[in-house]
């Protein structure tokens, strides 16, 4: 209905502006609320898709962006958000989760970081918080849930990538979801999409133990990355973060596990590491139909065992 | 804006526990201003890193001498930077069109 092309990538005002073109084009299915704000003071925008007319219903978080740099993850958000407003009422699929469930989509989850990446560097991961007697910027924003915050898989220099921040939900974008999500109080799928390495995992990543649900959740991993292939054979590796690619404390998808959201899932989107985090603009809509398939079976499957 | 000309990615394939060591000595030597995409972790995974250009003889000189097994896979970043920011400039017009 517009110009904005879903198959580039787009400054944070672009993003916002289309956010808001989709709910002004769809206002009985989407709005855009609100959640917070970040250390730089710009607003965080989630967009709701609901058909309960005002009534709370169970819930799906699909977050994207906490990483700054890996642009292909805001960039699908973005397209998903359209195909699930342009779906509903013709794919059986998603109108049925729609009819039972309501989908919250944060395209931008790290957005003072986003905009760095477009104006200063190109390759910033963190948030832009600074730390009183340290030179270094920014926490790691994957780092800094309350889930075996401060463990093992992060760093307590304010140097480092992987920098934890001074204690959890110390950033202001974080504790914007984790409020955002506990105030609700019905999630019961919670999915981060990150890139680059074709991964889909579960929990744990704070530990190499055994999630008590990781039978079922590696049977509708494995069920979603066949779907995200059946496109045009992207092969993902399917398992929990720890054994599939390193231990890592204080995750997003930990603390939703921790925290009695079940459907709890990472994507690692393309590529394999030719183009790294610069994965070419070309790839954008590519990648954005494949991961819907593999969102599609996960969104499913919570809508057929919601608990 | 940053600028990384003459910056190159390096993946380097993992064999054994005591790669993923000499690697992990990498990863702390901050003189040579590394940035790990994706960390020494376990076998089987690869190791990426952003390797600016001043910092491309010695890293090259420590991943020989420790009989580390790399490639190149971004030759220039620069000019994948370049051709990004090209793209979407085109696309800014495109829609102010």
């Amino acid at each position: 209905s517009n110009n904005f092309n879903y198959g580039a990538y787009h400054s944070l005002e672009a993003i916002y502006q289309e956010m808001d073109s989709i709910a002004g084009d769809f206002p009985d299915l989407a709005s855009r609320v609100k959640i917070g704000h970040s250390f730089e003071n710009r607003p965080m925008y989630v967009l709701k898709f609901s058909t309960g007319k005002g009534s709370q219903r169970p819930a799906i978080w699909l977050n994207a962006g906490i990483h700054s740099r890996e642009w292909i993850s805001q960039a699908t958000a973005m397209w998903t958000a359209r195909k699930i407003v342009s779906d509903y009422g013709k794919d059986p699929a998603i109108t049925s989760i729609l009819e039972k469930m309501d989908i919250f989509l944060l395209p931008v989850a790290n957005p003072d970081g986003y905009v760095h990446t477009h104006t200063e560097n190109r390759l910033w991961r963190k948030t832009r918080s600074l730390h009183p007697g340290s030179p270094c910027i920014g926490v790691d924003p994957n780092r800094n849930w309350n889930a075996s915050f401060a463990g093992k898989g992060a760093s307590g220099n304010p140097c480092s990538e992987v920098y934890h921040g001074p204690h959890a939900n110390s950033e202001v974008e974080v504790k914007s979801v984790v409020d955002f999500i506990q105030q609700h109080g019905d999630f019961k799928c919670f999915i981060d999409l990150h890139s680059y390495s074709q991964l889909l995992m579960y929990p744990y990543a704070y530990t190499a133990k055994e999630a008590p649900d990781a039978d079922e959740l590696d049977e509708v991993a494995r069920r979603a990355a066949e779907a995200l292939a059946s496109l045009s054979g992207t092969q993902y590796r399917v398992g929990s973060s720890a054994t599939t690619v390193y231990q890592a404390s204080g995750s997003s998808v930990d603390w939703a596990y921790d925290n009695g959201i079940k459907y709890a899932f990472t994507f690692e989107l393309r590529d394999t590491g030719h183009y790294g985090f610069l994965l070419p603009a070309d790839q954008i809509i590519p990648t954005a139909e494949e991961t819907w398939l593999g969102l599609k079976t996960i969104m499913e499957h919570v809508r057929d065992h919601l608990y | 804006r940053g600028k990384f000309f003459g910056d190159q990615v390096f993946r380097i394939n993992v064999r054994n526990g005591d790669e993923i060591s000499k690697l992990n000595e990498l990863m702390k030597s901050d003189n040579l201003k590394l940035n790990f995409w994706k960390s020494p972790c376990s076998l089987g995974h690869p190791v990426d890193v952003l390797v600016p250009a001043v910092s491309l003889q010695p890293v090259e000189f420590f991943l020989k001498s420790q009989g580390l097994d790399y490639s190149v896979t971004i030759e220039d970043l620069q000019a994948l930077l370049d051709k990004e920011d090209e793209e979407m400039q085109y696309n800014k017009e495109q829609e102010r069109s």
